[in-house]
């Protein structure tokens, strides 16, 4: 169990090892057996929402001893060593840590009676929260504690490991779930809006639009500059980013960018317009999520650019779109960052990667590269 | 600050009767 890496010596879990911690609490959730990271992170947050004290208020909380092991985790009480918690580590479900705050799920099986017949079990998780200075450090000494016991499990078993390299991650990305942040903001009717805007016979709207790109859920045109001093801008009601659905009753999504640009330019004789639109933040997230480096990102990015994507990949799953410039990853900024290195980091992401992209034009015509053809 | 997820690759394991009552 030597290679297992993590803070503590792998031998010394196998007999347990002590961390000091405070606790906070216990709450319960019901949950499925293995579900998505993202489901996960919602769950440890809920917990912790329900257990931290309101700001302003003081935070009940015990002094305990977290016992890891990689039989069991146990919380003790710190004076009297008396078991409060004990829970095999074969039904600790995941370790969740933030800041100085730690999750830790376990599961017990609800009771057969209140399943219903062919849908999935469901776990009745018992949330116990924690605090600590050490938080990030208890988290990797339980996750060691899971590592050494599943190498363990293998070998007693006579498994060869790199059979179950792909299941021992969790979900296969084919069985992943679509994560589309654009689905669910489109699906919210108070980002859909009707814009009137009032102009000059003669005069010209003062957008520019460019395609959503190819990937992307809503297949229409995006407002990727607005005219200083033209009608839009002066209207106050639209922004970069936002989607255009119609104009004046006609629709303009599924249609080529061209298509859109001569309608938008006939509209030059009009005196008043109505956009129908959904308002859009300029950037948007994609979340891959890719249990090992083993799995290909199923998309191509020229010069920070993505040039081409998999059909029915992770990239693809994740809302990564064609013709977007990436702006960021996990939350560094890469917009100044060479070819090479962009490669390089998105090589080595696995779990769940956060990708921040924009329209490149969009993108040179915020940082004056381009020159916007206003309609 | 970042919310981390370990997950226990024994979850997969697990018998039903391992669960907690």
């Amino acid at each position: 169990f030597k290679e297992v890496p993590g803070p503590c010596d792998p031998e010394d879990l196998l007999d347990g090892v002590i961390f000091g911690a405070k606790y906070l609490g216990s709450t319960q959730l019901v949950s499925e057996r293995n579900p998505p990271t993202s489901v996960r992170m919602a769950q440890a947050q809920e917990a912790v929402d329900r257990i931290k004290a309101p700001e302003g208020e003081s935070q009940p909380m015990t002094e305990v001893d977290l016992f890891v092991s990689t039989q069991r985790i146990k919380v003790l009480t710190a004076d009297t060593q008396e078991a409060m918690m004990d829970h095999p580590l074969q039904t600790i479900s995941y370790i969740a840590d933030i800041g100085s705050i730690i999750v830790l799920m376990a599961r017990r099986k609800l009771p057969r009676r209140t399943e219903a017949s062919g849908e999935k079990r469901l776990y009745k998780m018992i949330c116990h929260v924690f605090h600590s200075a050490d938080a990030q450090l208890i988290a990797q000494a339980i996750g060691q504690a899971f590592s050494v016991a599943y190498q363990h499990f293998l070998q007693v078993n006579s498994i060869d490991p790199s059979q179950l390299r792909l299941r021992q991650q969790g979900h296969s990305p084919e069985d992943e779930e679509l994560y589309n942040g654009d689905l669910a903001h489109f699906s919210k009717q108070e980002n859909c809006k009707e814009v009137c805007i009032q102009k000059q016979k003669g005069e010209i709207l003062g957008i520019a639009i460019v395609e959503s790109g190819w990937g992307s859920i809503l297949p229409t045109v995006v407002i990727a500059n607005l005219m200083h001093g033209g009608p839009a801008e002066k209207s106050g009601e639209l922004s970069i980013g936002d989607r255009l659905m119609s104009v004046n009753g006609t629709s303009l999504v599924g249609l080529p960018l061209s298509t859109c640009q001569s309608i938008i330019r006939d509209l030059k004789h009009q005196t008043e317009v109505t956009l129908s639109i959904v308002h859009c933040p300029p950037v948007t997230t994609a979340i891959i999520r890719r249990p090992d480096s083993k799995y290909q990102l199923g998309f191509c990015v020229e010069n920070g650019i993505i040039c081409s994507l998999m059909r029915g990949g992770i990239a693809e799953k994740g809302g990564i779109r064609v013709g977007h410039r990436i702006i960021e990853i996990n939350g560094q900024s890469v917009v100044a960052t060479p070819h090479e290195k962009i490669i390089q980091i998105l090589t080595q992401a696995v779990s769940e990667v956060h990708i921040k992209t924009m329209p490149a034009s969009t993108y040179r015509l915020l940082t004056g590269q381009e020159q916007p053809i206003f309609l | 600050s970042a919310l981390t997820i370990t997950v226990n690759p024994m979850e997969k394991y697990e018998q039903p009767h391992q669960a907690e009552e």
